[in-house]
């Protein structure tokens, strides 16, 4: 159980809280916007309407126990950073931002922040996936071209084995799990008759699910 | 190779459209300010500066030829509607849209809008997992509470095995692949020697997985 803090509670930055709330975690809310506090204020373990570029305003609010303090302010440029500049004088162990725009970034980074969110282009890059990949529901990089996905099986597919469907590919890729209802079976056989209602979890080179991902459809 | 169309190309539009180009397809980014195409314009295959609440004007664009047209439009809320009305009455065969609140996701859902975004919202999930476990790199959903993830070894545990490590868990997760440097070993034996430079790929239920993740850290 953490102690964070976030700074601006638009829709990322209450999103953000409320997710922490729900993992246990606690977290202080801070925005300039009484409505924007007041939306949360039952749920944050603390909340407090403060216009953050006022260091003085600031400094009441004991952020420097938080683990990490979030600076989730993107339209005003001068006060996500005048924010984040008062945090590091007060001392904040860490501090994550969001960023609208690469020298806004950069700005960042030089300051220090650890860790810099972009949530519109990180969105975009995930539909522009989701877009090009159909037949793929979840997916995650495993870095050096390697990925993990999510396919759901044809049900045309419905009585023939992996081994069947991919003869040719069966070194290119690891089926790692496959679900059908509730079960979920772990390195599963590739000679296991399929039923067309799975779901299987691959992992394998961007070349060998490319090819092999339209068999399964 | 597929066409889509982009309509509104702020931060979210603009980065699915560049990776979707990235991705090899064809896209028609719409906009009604002149200097967000132009931004664009010499990647799009087509660019069009364009008000979409204007059915003439939307039809002139041959949307009805893309596989999806992605609505990136969050602000306003009626133009979004009107467009994705247009849209339909266009002919287009697949919408996605942003939306900016429930009820605006209500609203475009009544429409037959197949998939929903919600950029800031997502991400401030993914940003209140990565808060919340700081030792996870990446991670993936598989339902059934069970993850895929990744997890970079603690140097200190250099000579041990995930068999020394994690004896009472053996059973409740799976090692899937183990990264070092270069290679990747898919389904690694949970009795090699670790060298303290890996990276785990693990999938297994939270439970467990929140059980082992402080062991290797
Ligand atoms: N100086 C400030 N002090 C405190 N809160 C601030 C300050 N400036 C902005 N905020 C708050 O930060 C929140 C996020 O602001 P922003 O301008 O990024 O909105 P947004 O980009 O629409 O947010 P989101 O995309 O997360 O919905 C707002 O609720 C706003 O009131
Ligand atoms: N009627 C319209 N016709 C065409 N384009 C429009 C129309 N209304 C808004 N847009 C465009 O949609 C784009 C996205 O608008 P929006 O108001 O959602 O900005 P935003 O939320 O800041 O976007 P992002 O978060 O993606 O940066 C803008 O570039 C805007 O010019």
């Amino acid at each position: 159980m953490a102690q964070f803090g976030v700074i601006g509670l638009g829709r990322f930055g209450a999103r953000t809280s409320l997710e922490l709330l729900d993992l246990g975690h606690e977290v202080i809310g801070v925005d300039s916007d009484e409505k924007s506090v007041d939306a949360l204020a039952e749920y944050l373990t603390h909340a407090a309407i403060a216009d953050v570029t006022d260091e003085k305003a600031l400094k009441e609010l004991s952020l420097e126990e938080c683990d990490v303090v979030l600076v989730a302010i993107g339209e005003d440029l001068q006060a996500s950073l005048l924010c984040v500049l008062h945090l590091k004088s007060i001392g904040v162990k860490e501090i994550w931002a969001k960023a609208t725009s690469k020298e806004h970034h950069q700005i960042l980074s030089k300051l220090g922040v650890k860790r810099i969110i972009h949530p519109e282009e990180e969105m975009g890059i995930r539909v522009a996936q989701a877009l090009n990949y159909p037949m793929v529901n979840e997916y995650m990089s495993l870095g050096h071209n390697w990925y993990c996905v999510e396919i759901d099986v044809n049900e045309d597919l419905n009585g023939k084995s992996i081994e069947d469907i991919l003869p040719d590919d069966l070194e290119h890729f690891h089926l790692l799990l496959l679900k059908r209802r509730d079960e979920v079976t772990a390195n599963p056989s590739t000679s296991v008759k399929l039923e067309g209602n799975e779901t299987l979890v691959i992992a394998g080179s961007l070349k060998a699910l490319k090819s092999m991902a339209p068999k399964l459809q």
